[in-house]
């Protein structure tokens, strides 16, 4: 996965991302693509969930999956979620589940609550770097204000680390693959400095969604597990995403 | 030179929006979730559209898992296992992951691994 928030040069905040799923989970060798994430992507579905007729928040999502990947509280916040690798991950936390330790949360029903109940950006980061969870991950979240947008690094039971937008110090934008970003990425997975080559060339001066969907479609940020890619702008309320390919020759994750 | 050999890194692409081209495989259709039903009636209307792609996928992960252990005891075990865990799921999730399963007739082992699958990925 790949998710960026990024605060154009009047203060908008721009929130995208490339779900990739599917990882050493069949490969077929005729078509040179994974099995699962060719079978995910005509699940993928846009929602707008209402209560009283009212738009409460907006998802994609894959279809029979109840929980949030990718949403927009218009004109509140944005929030997407990468996998984070950890040795103390989800298997523990449901080894716990089953042994009646049921303190934690499952990712992406936190997700789901955060996005259906949090009223605010600063409210829905406490949510998300408090609640203990069975699995460790990252949330990459944008307000609706400057300087409203960030990664939070979670371990099953921590906020190990939250890095945001400040524009002091010219960080304009925030970027998250798969990796801690105080770390260097697996040498055969670098999505991340491809990606911030790509933002850096577009400058703050000229990202919107339409240069963002230009970052999320360069190889290797878009690889063979990339399902779809959603753009996101929070003070319109716009949630808009696309079914993605990557043509040989493409990296398979 | 890079774009031909792994991992194929290219330069900046631009002018890729409107989405189009080899790397555009569709647009995605809306739907609407009224949380003012019943969690179990809520995806009625995805469900039913999607049912076959549902379907397939789960398919697919039950090919996998039979290549895994051919024995078939894996798949049992889901069907056997994870009904009785899904009350110990948070409400809503429960009720709608039930409502989802009796819409698409997966079984409800199987609708519930498909949810909880960024825990058992780890595995």
């Amino acid at each position: 996965c790949t998710s960026i928030v990024a605060e154009d040069k009047k203060g908008n905040l721009i929130h995208g991302r490339n779900l990739d799923f599917g990882l050493f989970m069949g490969w077929d060798v005729k078509n040179k693509s994974w099995i699962i994430s060719e079978k995910l992507k005509p699940l993928v579905v846009n929602l707008d969930f209402k209560r009283n007729n009212q738009t409460v928040f907006k998802s994609t999502n894959f279809a029979g999956y109840v929980g949030m990947l990718t949403g927009i509280k218009p004109n509140i916040f944005t929030l997407t979620m990468n996998e984070r690798f950890s040795l103390d991950g989800g298997y523990i936390g449901i080894l716990e589940w089953i042994l009646g330790q049921r303190d934690g949360m499952w990712m992406s029903f936190l997700t789901r609550s955060v996005l259906e109940n949090a009223t605010s950006y600063e409210e829905a980061k406490s949510r998300l770097a408090q609640t203990k969870l069975l699995a460790p991950a990252y949330f990459i979240l944008g307000g609706n204000s400057t300087g409203q947008g960030c990664i939070i690094t979670r371990s099953r039971l921590l906020s190990i680390d939250i890095l945001e937008i400040d524009l002091k110090l010219g960080r304009w934008y925030v970027l998250e693959t798969n990796y801690d970003h105080w770390k260097d990425p697996f040498f055969l997975d670098d999505r991340r400095t491809p990606g911030m080559k790509c933002m850096n060339q577009t400058t703050q001066t000229n990202i919107s969604v339409k240069t963002m969907y230009d970052v999320l479609s360069t190889k290797p940020v878009l690889n063979k597990l990339t399902t779809y890619t959603t753009l996101m702008q929070v003070s319109q309320g716009k949630l808009e995403s696309y079914i993605r390919d990557c043509p040989n020759p493409c990296m398979p994750w | 030179w890079t774009q031909y050999v792994p991992p194929y890194t290219e330069d900046c692409l631009t002018d890729m929006y409107p989405p189009k081209g080899p790397t555009f495989k569709g647009a995605v259709s809306w739907y609407t979730v009224d949380l003012d039903l019943p969690p179990r009636k809520r995806w009625s209307a995805v469900i039913t559209d999607k049912k076959t792609d549902l379907v397939n996928m789960i398919e697919a992960i039950k090919e996998l898992a039979d290549a895994l252990v051919p024995s078939g005891k894996l798949i049992e075990m889901v069907d056997i296992a994870l009904p009785l865990m899904v009350d110990t799921l948070p409400s809503p999730f429960n009720e709608e992951i039930r409502g989802i399963a009796a819409a698409s007739g997966v079984p409800l082992g199987e609708v519930v691994l498909f949810n909880i699958f960024y825990e058992v990925f780890t595995v």
